[in-house]
C-alpha cells in the first residue's frame, strides 16, 4: 500500500504538538518521576475520596462492581492533570519525596547518584523509553495479587535470581569432566584410545556471546494493570 | 466508558496465579495475537510489521514453554494479545502518547500492546531509528508478566538502547520468563554429538564436535559452553541434515574405531549412511550399495524399528534398544553378539532400585562434554556409570544407571515454537 511518508520522516515537518515535551526543569522531572512510579501517589484514602468526587452513573458503578468481582479492573488514567507551570509550591516533605525519587531513578539508571536534577539525569529522562511504569503507580485495590510490589516480593524475586545465578556459574562447568568444556582439548579417560576432541563452530552456526553474569538490582516495575 | 468496560469485561483472560512470586501469568500455553486493522503503522509495510511481530513472539517461544500463533480470523475477544500503532490519544487507550521522542510504546499486563507511531520505527535490517523488533520483544515481555529489569544486557530495561546487531535474550531474561512459566520439557527422537575432522592451516587434523537434539522434524544445536541452544533454533531437519527423513529419525550411530568410521541414521525399517565431508546422506557407498537400506540387511539379527542405539568404542559394539530389550551387535563380525538380546535392566541395572526407565528408550547419547553415556526417556535421563567412576567406587554395578534427573535441569532452553512460526 502507499506509504504516507518516507521511512526516515525526512519529508515530514513534525508539528510541534507531535513532539514529546523535552524535560528541562524540576517540575517536568517531577511529572516524569510520578508518571513512571518513582514518586508514590498520595495515600489510598485520598484517591478514594477523589473517586467519590467524580459522580458515576449508577449502572456504571454496577459495572464497576461487577468488574471488581471478576478480577478485571477499569484502567485508572495515569495522565497527570494539566496545571500551568510555576504554580508548584513544594512543601518540605514533597521536596524530600522528589529528592528520594530522583535518587532512586539515578540509581536504577546507572547514573551518578547525586539527588540533584543534573544534566546526566536530564539526558536520561529524555531518552526513548517504554511507557510501562518502573514502579507500581496506583496500587490497584481490587486486584491484590497483581499489586504486590512490596519489599517481600523483591526479596523473593532476588532470592530466586541469586539461586539461579549461583547455579548458572556452577553449571558452566557441567558434568563429571570438570576440567573440560567445549572449545578446550578434551582428554577421554573412558576409552582405550586417548583422543583429543575440541568443540566445533558448526557449519551454519552463529556463535552468540556467552551469557553475562547478572548483577541483580532490587527495584523493579509492574506492567500496566489492564 | 461503558462500551470500553463491556469490551474489557468480556475478555475472559485465563490467568495463572503465581501468588508465591506475586506475579500473574497466562494459564494456557498457546497464545493468540493479532495486529489490529485500525492499528497499522504508517511507516512500514503491513507484511513487515507482521513479520517483525511474528519474530518477536518466536523469540519468546524459543526460551519458554509458550507458543504464539497469529490469529487473523477469530472474534477479537478470543485474541489474547492485540497489537496496534497510534499517536496521541489512540485505540481507546487512556494513556495518550507524547509524540516523537521519549515514550515509544506501552503494554498492558496479560493484554495489549500499543506503539507510538510518531516514533521512527525501523525493521531488523536497519541500524537507524528505533528497532521495532527490540521494542516488541520488550513489550511482549511485559504482557507475559515481566517487570522492568535494570540489568545491563536485559531486554527488559526501561530505556531503549541503540541497536546491537546480535540482540538476543540473555540467561537471566530466560530464567525470568521460566520463573513464571516453567522450563521447556518434552521427549526427543535422538540426541548425539556430531564429530568430524578438520585440517588446520598447518596440516594438523583437528577433531571437533557439536551436540544436537532432534524432535520429530526439528532440531536444535546445543551450545554446551553457553548452557543453551543456538540462537534461532529449532530449525527443520532438512535445512541442516540433507537427505534424512524430514519428519524425523529414531536413532543416530557413529561407528568410530581405528579400522573404520561411519555415521548412520535409523528410521523405521531403514537406515541411511551420512557423508560427513559433504554433509549429506550417501546415495551409494564404496561397496556400491544403495541407500537407504534395510536394517535387517545391514545389521543381521537386529529387529526394526528400533527405539535408539549407540556405539560403544570400548568393545566395538553397537547397542540397539527396542522396547525392553537391548541387542549388542559386533561391527567386527557383523553379527549379533552371543547371549543377546538381553533385558535392558540386566545390561544397564539401576543403581537405585526402582529408578530405571525399563524400556522404550528415546535416546542413548554419549556426550563428549560430560564424558558420559545418558539414556533419555520422556523428560528424564539416566547417566550410565563410567569405568573411571567404577574404578573409584567399585561397588557400583557395571553400566549401572544413576538415579534419574530431569532433562531440562541439565540441558536448558530446548523449547518448541509454534509450527506456524517455525519458518520465521
Amino acid at each position: 500500500e502507499k506509504l504516507f511518508h518516507n521511512r526516515d520522516h525526512s519529508d515530514m515537518q513534525i508539528p510541534k504538538s507531535h513532539r514529546a515535551p523535552v524535560i528541562t526543569d524540576e517540575y517536568e522531572a517531577e511529572l516524569f518521576l510520578s508518571r513512571y512510579g518513582f514518586i508514590k501517589p498520595p495515600q489510598q484514602e485520598e484517591i478514594q475520596m477523589k473517586q467519590t468526587d467524580i459522580s458515576f452513573s449508577d449502572d456504571f458503578l454496577d459495572d464497576f462492581q461487577t468488574a471488581i468481582q471478576e478480577g478485571t479492573s477499569v484502567p485508572l488514567s495515569r495522565d497527570i492533570p494539566e496545571t500551568s507551570h510555576g504554580e508548584v509550591h513544594k512543601s518540605e516533605s514533597e521536596s524530600q519525596a522528589f529528592v528520594s525519587a530522583l535518587t532512586e531513578f539515578q540509581m536504577v539508571s546507572g547514573l551518578p547518584v547525586t539527588g540533584v536534577f543534573d544534566d546526566a539525569t536530564k539526558d536520561a529522562m529524555n531518552k526513548p523509553r517504554c511507557g510501562v511504569p518502573d514502579k507500581e503507580i496506583v496500587p490497584n485495590p481490587h486486584v491484590v495479587t497483581e499489586s504486590i510490589g512490596g519489599l517481600e516480593l523483591e526479596n523473593s524475586w532476588n532470592e530466586t535470581f541469586n539461586e539461579i545465578d549461583g547455579n548458572n556459574t556452577e553449571n558452566s562447568i557441567i558434568g563429571n569432566s570438570s576440567n573440560s568444556s567445549e572449545g578446550d582439548i578434551l582428554n577421554f579417560n573412558d576409552t582405550e584410545s586417548l583422543l583429543t576432541i575440541s568443540n566445533d563452530t558448526h557449519k551454519n552456526n552463529s556463535l552468540g556471546n556467552p551469557t553475562g553474569n547478572s548483577s541483580w538490582t532490587s527495584s523493579q516495575s509492574q506492567p500496566l494493570q489492564n | 466508558g461503558k462500551r470500553h468496560l463491556a469490551d474489557l469485561m468480556s475478555k475472559k483472560r485465563q490467568k495463572r496465579d503465581l501468588t508465591e512470586s506475586g506475579y500473574m501469568a497466562f494459564s494456557k500455553d498457546v497464545l493468540r495475537w493479532r495486529l489490529i486493522g485500525e492499528g497499522y503503522s504508517s511507516q512500514l509495510t503491513i507484511d513487515e510489521q507482521r513479520y517483525i511481530f511474528r519474530l518477536a513472539f518466536r523469540m519468546w517461544s524459543e526460551v519458554s514453554p509458550l507458543e504464539f500463533v497469529e490469529d487473523t480470523w477469530s472474534p477479537l475477544e478470543d485474541v489474547d494479545i492485540k497489537l496496534g500503532f497510534g499517536t496521541g490519544r489512540h485505540l481507546g487507550c487512556n494513556q495518550k502518547f507524547d509524540g516523537t521522542g521519549q515514550e515509544f510504546a506501552h503494554a498492558w499486563f496479560l493484554g495489549d500492546i500499543h506503539f507510538d507511531d510518531d516514533e521512527h520505527f525501523t525493521g531488523p535490517s536497519s541500524h537507524t531509528g528505533i528497532s521495532l523488533l527490540k521494542v516488541a520483544v520488550h513489550e511482549i515481555g511485559h504482557v507475559l508478566g515481566l517487570p522492568h529489569i535494570y540489568r545491563p544486557g536485559s531486554i527488559m530495561q526501561p530505556s531503549y538502547l541503540p541497536y546491537e546487531s546480535s540482540f538476543e535474550m540473555d540467561w537471566t531474561d530466560r530464567k525470568a520468563i521460566q520463573h513464571l512459566y516453567g522450563g521447556c520439557r518434552g521427549r526427543f527422537s535422538t540426541v548425539f554429538d556430531w564429530i568430524r575432522k578438520e585440517k588446520t592451516p598447518y596440516g594438523d587434523i583437528r577433531i571437533r564436535f557439536n551436540t544436537y537434539f532432534m524432535r520429530d522434524g526439528w532440531y536444535w544445536l546445543y551450545e554446551n559452553r553457553n548452557n543453551r541452544t543456538r540462537y534461532g533454533d529449532p530449525v527443520a531437519l532438512q535445512i541442516g541434515w540433507h537427505g534424512i527423513p524430514s519428519d524425523g529419525v529414531d536413532a543416530y550411530v557413529h561407528v568410530w574405531s581405528t579400522k573404520r568410521e561411519a555415521v548412520y541414521f535409523f528410521r523405521g525399517l531403514q537406515f541411511w549412511r551420512y557423508d560427513n565431508e559433504n554433509d549429506r546422506v550417501f546415495r551409494h557407498d564404496s561397496e556400491g550399495r544403495q541407500y537407504p537400506r534395510l536394517i535387517s540387511e545391514g545389521f543381521p539379527g537386529i529387529p526394526s524399528p528400533i527405539d535408539s542405539a549407540f556405539y560403544d568404542r570400548r568393545d566395538s559394539h553397537i547397542y540397539f534398544f527396542r522396547r525392553t530389550q537391548v541387542y549388542a551387535f559386533s561391527v567386527e563380525t557383523n553379527s549379533l553378539a552371543s547371549g543377546f538380546p538381553k533385558h535392558i535392566r540386566d545390561v544397564f541395572p539401576p543403581v537405585e532400585s526402582g529408578d530405571h526407565p525399563d524400556g522404550s528408550i528415546d535416546a542413548a547419547y554419549y556426550s563428549y562434554s560430560h564424558n558420559a553415556l545418558f539414556l533419555l526417556k520422556g523428560t528424564r535421563f539416566w547417566r550410565v556409570v563410567g569405568s573411571l567412576e567404577r574404578w573409584r567406587r567399585p561397588f557400583l554395578p557395571r553400566n549401572g544407571l544413576m538415579p534419574h534427573k530431569e532433562v531440562d535441569q541439565q540441558w536448558f532452553d530446548i523449547c518448541d515454537v509454534h509450527p506456524t512460526s517455525l519458518k520465521v
